[in-house]
């Protein structure tokens, strides 16, 4: 029997992780990926086995450990890609799934379209009944009171970002 | 950001990502993640998922790119290298990764960041290779 799975939990510093915790999510993730090829899965089946994982790590930027907005709420992207038949489907600014990358799936396997975004997305989501999201987490919320306690236009990457939303009233 | 791609019993390849996006985006932003052959893309031939500052990745089409050099004729490892290679000449360092596999089953990623935290398993593999540590 052949097959492989390969995940990322996300580029950057990482200056500020448990280099074990993440280690750890990864395994899971790999793990949880490989054993739905092992069951006769499909590719599809495990990419998004696996990314369910990172995404209820809560410590990785996805799912549960979503980042917020200027405004401090979450809004998140996902999709899935099936090589076989070529289909794609994808969701953007949702808010209500915990597991964006399934409602992606859903968007592939049940609509006539690639992308959902925003109310619609969300919409779709809650008439699945899939699992809502319980909002953003401490170790999140604590990062974003820090980052718009902080919010200077020179001093950040989004300067023009934080730059408009000052002026517009959104960082509060 | 996270993803993952693979490849099963069948030959068959399959992309999947995930992402909270940018801390104190403007709200309405919207990233790779959710554009096919930006964030994630796979065909016959090979599968990518990216990470990392979405407006370089949706400009340069990271991982449509990269899966079309598989086509081409390169390695999943040539092709995530020179994928990435050609993003960092348009848009510098720190701005992208990859993780990639093609139909022989080779993965790779590949990153101009200081990190990207990534790893493998095969179905024959007792412990996954894990990598991509500051």
């Amino acid at each position: 029997m052949n097959g492989v799975v390969v995940v990322h939990a996300g580029a950057g510093t990482w200056r500020f992780f448990n280099r074990d915790e993440v280690t750890k999510v990864i395994k899971s993730s790999l793990r949880a990926g490989i054993e739905a090829l092992k069951r006769g899965g499909t590719a599809l089946d495990a990419v998004v086995n696996a990314t369910i994982v990172l995404e209820d790590s809560g410590i990785l930027n996805a799912g549960l450990g979503s980042v917020v907005d200027a405004l401090g709420r979450l809004t998140m992207d996902a999709g899935v890609m099936d090589g076989y038949t070529g289909r794609a489907g994808a969701v953007a600014a949702v808010t209500y799934p915990k597991n964006p990358v399934v409602l992606a799936r859903k968007v592939m396997e049940l609509t006539d379209h690639i992308i959902l975004s925003g109310s619609g997305a969300d919409e779709l989501a809650f008439r699945l009944n899939l699992p809502k999201h319980p909002g953003p987490t401490e170790r999140v919320l604590k990062l974003y009171k820090e980052y718009v306690s902080k919010a200077d236009p020179t001093s950040v990457r989004f300067a023009k970002n934080v730059k408009i939303a000052k002026e517009l009233g959104m960082l509060d | 950001t996270v993803g993952a791609v693979a490849l099963d019993n069948d030959g068959r390849l399959a992309a999947a990502v995930s992402t909270g996006g940018i801390i104190l985006k403007f709200p309405g932003r919207v990233g790779d993640s959710a554009i096919p052959g930006a964030g994630f893309y796979a065909d016959r031939y090979g599968a990518a998922v990216a990470t990392g500052v979405g407006e370089t990745i949706m400009m340069s089409l990271l991982t449509y790119r990269a899966v079309q050099l598989i086509k081409e004729g390169y390695t999943a490892i040539t092709a995530a290298k020179m994928a990435l290679q050609f993003h960092t000449s348009l848009f510098g360092k720190d701005t992208a990764g990859l993780i990639i596999v093609d139909r022989s089953g080779t993965p790779y990623g590949a990153y101009n960041t200081q990190a990207m935290p990534w790893g493998y398993i095969r179905v024959d593999m007792e412990e996954p290779y894990i990598s991509g540590f500051p």
